[in-house]
């Protein structure tokens, strides 16, 4: 799965997902990358968020839309996404995910678990190039 | 310091720096953040990120891919979303097609293939040598990993067809950890 958040230079944001799902899973079945709230969420007044990984463990805890709600709480993003992270680790230890998150301002984060790290790319007016940014799970 | 205009993007292999790159490139030029978005995850779909996204990858049981989509506009709560796509590559921009072109906010399956030939997608196969091999493959391997449980024959030993296994016969289901292969 990609996972993409889009800021404009008025701050509006847009997010969006594209996965071709789990290898071998049953016919019919679709991860959390199109069900909103899910592979992906955004508000503009409060920041935006995507997630990646166990689609059909992730999708139960709205894990995106959760992570904007903790933002809107006044977390950081980094801090929002760790405890969408954390909430669902309590339930599903073996589950396998990450979660990128931004504030409206442009400030961004990432947690994950299930793996050792987790990098993500991150690209804005002061990098001529794409910068790949690593969080340890 | 503003930090926008911004792009992130999941993972960090090189499909991914390259659709950030084509993403913050339309960006700059058009000011448009879903034409950005929208050329991010196309370029991710042509590439085949990570055998992830995209056609060729992550095969179904009857060795079929599908795709899955989101775009979510943050301004106006508008979004467009796809989900089990069969033969159209461009998963993201018929999700944008469902956001632009009706009132819903998902469509899925056929219809949604449907949907996206008759707003102009052109209807091609998923399939590509290396999703017809891997799913031979995993045959081989009796069908493992999978995602049965609680279904007879052993669905950790055994391909299907499979029904479902009466109480004596439940086998404990452990949640497999996703590889970072084997997950969406």
């Amino acid at each position: 799965t990609i996972g993409m958040v889009v800021i404009d230079y008025e701050g509006n944001i847009a997010v969006g997902t594209s996965s071709n799902g789990a290898n071998h899973k049953v016919p019919g079945r679709i991860g959390d990358s199109p069900i909103p709230g899910a592979g992906a969420y955004a508000d503009n007044d409060i920041g935006g968020a995507v997630s990646t990984g166990d689609g059909d463990i992730m999708m139960r805890f709205a894990s995106s839309y959760q992570t904007v709600h903790y933002i809107r709480e006044g977390k950081t993003p980094a801090k929002a996404a760790e405890i969408t992270i954390r909430t669902i680790s309590r339930k599903y230890p073996n589950f396998m995910g990450a979660i990128v998150a931004v504030d409206k301002k442009g400030h961004f984060g990432a947690a994950c678990h299930g793996m050792n790290f987790f990098k993500f790319c991150m690209q804005n007016q002061y990098f001529t190039k794409v910068r790949i940014i690593s969080v340890t799970c | 310091q503003s930090q926008v205009p911004l792009v992130l993007t999941t993972w960090g292999t090189d499909d991914f720096q390259a659709a950030t790159t084509k993403a913050f490139l339309t960006l700059t030029k058009t000011y448009d953040r879903i034409e950005s978005l929208l050329d991010g995850l196309t370029e991710c779909e042509q590439l085949q990120c990570d055998g992830t996204v995209g056609f060729g990858g992550s095969p179904d049981e009857t060795g079929e891919t599908r795709l899955d989509a989101l775009i979510y506009d943050g301004l106006n709560h508008e979004m467009g979303a796809v989900g089990s796509l069969p033969n159209v590559k461009n998963a993201a921009r018929v999700a944008y097609a469902v956001m632009k072109y009706t009132k819903h906010s998902i469509l899925v399956g056929d219809y949604a293939a449907n949907f996206a030939v008759e707003m102009g997608f052109k209807r091609e196969s998923l399939y590509t040598n290396s999703s017809y091999a891997a799913h031979q493959k995993w045959i081989k391997q009796n069908c493992q990993p999978n995602y049965r449980k609680n279904v007879l024959p052993d669905p950790n030993k055994f391909c299907g067809p499979y029904k479902p296994a009466n109480d004596e016969d439940r086998f404990m289901f452990s949640h497999s950890q996703g590889s970072r292969r084997n997950h969406d």
